[in-house]
């Protein structure tokens, strides 16, 4: 639209540049959108609990955006042999945060990976997490997490990944690798999402001085 | 939408109108995931006296609306006018939607839905 019709105008005024392009490709609203929508239902909010402005509840930390980020890479994956002898395949991962302003601080960014094992068996395995630096080697290993059996893999990447007080990157890539495990075939990575929090400062609403 | 009836004047006290935001007007409902819309509502009415005490029951707390509506009431001529109807309670809104990026994104915008009007 022209930028100073009344639609551009009040999308500007919440803080969006432009209404997305065409049709998005509609993918299913993953459930903790979901869940974390009808939390901040208006008429949820009218039931007499106060909602603290500029918090997720749910996940305890402040914000006023959340976003879920599925992997961008995930065309360009390997496929997965199955595990003979020596280590699982490495996986990369990238998230486009393109759309995050500067203005906006992290304050939670969380990793989601499902796996799939043959016969669920995923006892044993940990998974490391680095950088993935341009020059197609992986960084130094951020964190190590266990793998946990039958339930989608989480990692709070902030403060290792992902920097708490400042902008984000505009691309994050992770390179991803299993390690241990005494199933003789490696996880297949089904699916991977980063649900990222931030605070944009500019539209809370200042804290009331006292008179 | 607004209430029907309400028409170009101020009919009646100060009190909140219905106004509801429609996505689907401003052509958004392709990627507005939820809600549909909203009740963002109004405030218009007089803001004359009795209109401009505060509350019901009791004795009228003296504050700027009522010294204004006082003046306004000695001298409607001269002077700044009556206290004005503006929102005194507003809540806030989620709006669930994909992005450019087709990422799925939850924000939330303070004071977007007006509870109460007042008489300020």
């Amino acid at each position: 639209p022209a930028p100073s019709d009344p639609a551009s105008a009040l999308l500007q005024a919440l803080g969006l540049h432009e209404a997305p392009q065409g049709v998005p490709t509609l993918r299913p609203v993953p459930p903790v959108m979901w869940r974390l929508f009808r939390r901040r239902d208006p008429q949820e909010a009218r039931a007499g609990y106060p909602l603290r402005p500029c918090h997720v509840e749910e996940l305890g930390v402040a914000g006023n955006i959340v976003r879920h980020i599925p992997d961008s890479g995930v065309l360009s994956r390997p496929l997965e042999p199955a595990r003979t002898s020596g280590p699982c395949p490495k996986w990369t991962v990238a998230f486009d945060l393109s759309g995050v302003e500067p203005a906006e601080r992290p304050t939670r960014a969380r990793l989601e990976l499902r796996l799939e094992a043959a016969n669920e068996d995923t006892r044993g395995w940990e998974l490391s997490v680095a950088l993935w630096a341009e020059a197609e080697h992986p960084g130094p290993e951020l964190l190590r997490v266990p793998v946990p059996p039958g339930l989608p893999l989480r990692a709070d990447l902030l403060g290792a990944a992902v920097a708490a007080n400042a902008s984000v990157p505009r691309t994050l890539r992770l390179a991803l690798a299993l390690h241990g495990g005494a199933a003789t075939a490696c996880p297949r990575l089904a699916e991977a999402s980063l649900l990222l929090v931030t605070l944009d400062p500019r539209l809370c609403p200042p804290p009331r001085s006292r008179r | 939408h607004t209430e029907p009836g309400v028409g170009g004047g101020p009919g009646g006290t100060c009190r909140t109108r219905r106004l509801h935001v429609s996505f689907r007007e401003v052509g958004w409902h392709r990627w507005v995931i939820a809600p549909r819309g909203f009740l963002a509502n109004f405030c218009q009415g007089a803001c004359t006296l009795p209109e401009a005490l505060p509350g019901p029951g009791g004795p009228p707390a003296l504050n700027h609306a009522v010294l204004r509506a006082l003046m306004h009431a000695a001298a409607p001529t001269a002077g700044a006018g009556p206290p004005c109807c503006v929102p005194a309670r507003l809540s806030p809104i989620s709006v669930l939607f994909f992005d450019n990026s087709d990422n799925v994104v939850l924000r939330h915008y303070e004071d977007m839905v007006v509870d109460e009007c007042g008489c300020r």
